[in-house]
């Protein structure tokens, strides 16, 4: 048997929200410790990894180890019904559940029941190493939304830089070209924290990055972590209880 | 033009 309560269900369905654009099926893993999902786009070009904590939930039991293969935008359509302060109950059989109940509840006398029917998804998991990065920048998610939207009108390809000046996201395409330089800073409101080991620059799709920004209503603050020749991390933590990462492979120059 | 990376050149199948 599974069953756990999220209170805040809105977490649940920002989560939804955020990776419906890259990911069409995927499994909910729901363990002991934790429901979580990892999937591929469908070019393969980026991961998304989405974890909640038992602890995230309230009455979580979870006897063993389920995958749950739901079609993201069914679940959407379902979750269009959620009050904005209703709580969520999951509830599925242990063997080989073919649908996912799901009860909304929120402080009125109403309480909403539905079924979404599951499917057997076979996936591809991805092992990420657990390795340090060269740069770590965080930054509020939103200004991050508001750099990737604007500098998509240029072109198609952002480099990321981050050197000792600070992170400075750049764009060439056939109008002309721009740079957004960000600087590490203290104030409150705007605080951007950079750890850097040595400087790193590579290329990334912006398509894909404002994908990722979809994230954006689920944190304050987004971690971006890169090092030479590798693929980019886009963290959106999940107050303590979890994250959602965006893993995009960089572009290499021809 | 950069050419796009596979994710998959990157992280091993587990």
């Amino acid at each position: 048997m599974f069953e756990a309560q999220l209170v805040e269900g809105k977490t649940f369905k920002a989560i939804i929200e955020a990776i419906k654009d890259l990911v069409v099926d995927c499994n909910l893993d729901c363990s002991e410790e934790e429901v979580a999902i990892q999937s591929m786009d469908s070019a393969h070009v980026s991961l998304v990894a989405v974890r909640l904590s038992a602890s995230a939930f309230s009455n979580y039991r979870c006897d063993r180890p389920n995958s749950l293969g739901i079609n993201t935008a069914n679940m959407s359509k379902i979750l269009k019904m959620l009050g904005k302060d209703d709580s969520i109950t999951f509830k599925a059989e242990d063997e080989s559940p073919d649908s996912l109940t799901m009860l909304f509840e929120g402080g009125k006398s109403t309480i909403a029941d539905f079924e979404l029917k599951l499917m057997d998804i076979e996936t591809e998991q991805l092992g990420i190493p657990d390795t340090p990065y060269q740069c770590t920048i965080q930054m509020r998610a939103d200004e991050f939304q508001r750099i990737v939207r604007d500098l998509q009108v240029l072109g198609d390809t952002c480099t990321i830089s981050c050197g000792k000046e600070g992170v400075r996201f750049s764009v060439t395409g056939a109008i002309g070209n721009g740079n957004i330089l960000v600087r590490s800073s203290d104030e409150d409101k705007d605080k951007v924290t950079i750890n850097m080991e040595e400087p790193v620059e590579l290329n990334f799709a912006l398509r894909y990055l404002n994908f990722f920004t979809k994230a954006t209503p689920l944190a304050e603050n987004v971690v971006i972590s890169m090092s030479p020749d590798v693929p980019v991390v886009v963290e959106y933590p999940i107050e303590e209880f979890g994250h959602v990462k965006f893993y995009l492979a960089p572009k290499i120059e021809e | 033009t950069p050419m796009q990376n596979n994710l998959k050149e990157f992280f091993a199948m587990v």
